[in-house]
């Protein structure tokens, strides 16, 4: 039996909204410790990796182990239809064919509950070794967002290249090119605000704004973004959860 | 030009 209610709706539904766009079916795998799910986009390029654990939910109990196999459009659709500070439950029995999602209102006696048929997807699920990386950032999840929709408008492509004290983000296309610069700094009063990097090696690597754009849609999920990156590895962009995180590793584009 | 690569070049799963 699984029962995992969110304090909020929206909290889920934020979630939902940060990857529904690149990927579409997902087995959501419901363990004792939480939620983790994952699944690769179409074109292979990128991969999302979720996982919730047990502190970001008011209340959590899953008995036995299950797979939820959801198609986040239909998801998506029944998330629409609870309010954002409803309390969301997640119901499903050890076997289930369905999920019920059951918003509470909190302030009126509301309850609505829906019932969501689930799919069998046959997927993988891909153990990610700890991978290293040359560079590690850290910065406001709105700053990066308007960088890569901005330089998306020039270019299919984003250059990220980092030396020690300079993040540079780059877009040459055919109307023209637009470069951001950015130098890491501690905002002592606003710590979500600062930029903080550590660099082993500078990296110079180009990646796909489609991409790009997919992943900022994780924004609404934190005030920072990790971006790690690596001549030798896609790159990881976490947004982190009150317990737990949104990862989109990207392979970036080579030189033929 | 720069080539897109997919993830099979870096996780042999996918």
């Amino acid at each position: 039996m699984l029962e995992a209610k969110f304090e909020e709706a929206s909290l889920f539904k934020r979630i939902i909204d940060g990857f529904k766009d690149c990927v579409q079916l997902v087995n959501f795998q419901c363990k004792e410790d939480g939620i983790i799910a994952q699944a690769v986009d179409d074109s292979r390029v990128l991969l999302v990796s979720l996982e919730i654990g047990i502190e970001a939910f008011q209340n959590y109990r899953c008995d036995h182990p299950v797979t939820l196999g959801i198609d986040l459009t239909s998801l998506s659709k029944i998330l629409r239809c609870g309010n954002n500070t409803d309390n969301l439950t997640l119901i499903a029995d050890d076997t289930p064919d369905s999920v019920l999602l059951l918003f509470e209102d909190t302030k009126k006696d509301r309850i609505a509950e829906y019932s969501l048929k689930l799919m069998d997807i046959d997927a993988e699920f891909l153990k990610i070794e700890d991978l290293a990386y040359d560079c590690t950032l850290k910065m406001p999840s709105p700053e990066f967002s308007k960088i890569v929709r901005d330089l998306s408008q020039l270019s299919d492509s984003i250059n990220i290249m980092i030396t020690k004290e300079t993040i540079k983000f780059v877009a040459d296309g055919d109307i023209g090119s637009g470069s951001v610069i950015l130098k890491p700094f501690v905002n002592m009063d606003k710590p979500q605000e600062s930029i903080n990097l550590n660099m082993d090696q500078p990296v110079d690597l180009t990646f796909g704004s489609k991409y790009l754009l997919d992943i900022v849609k994780g924004s609404a999920l934190s005030d920072n973004v990790g971006v790690r990156l690596s001549s030798e590895a896609p790159a990881l962009f976490q947004f982190d959860l009150k317990s737990g995180y949104l990862q989109f590793f990207l392979a970036p584009k080579f030189n033929d | 030009a720069k080539k897109q690569v997919t993830l099979a070049r870096f996780f042999s799963q996918v």
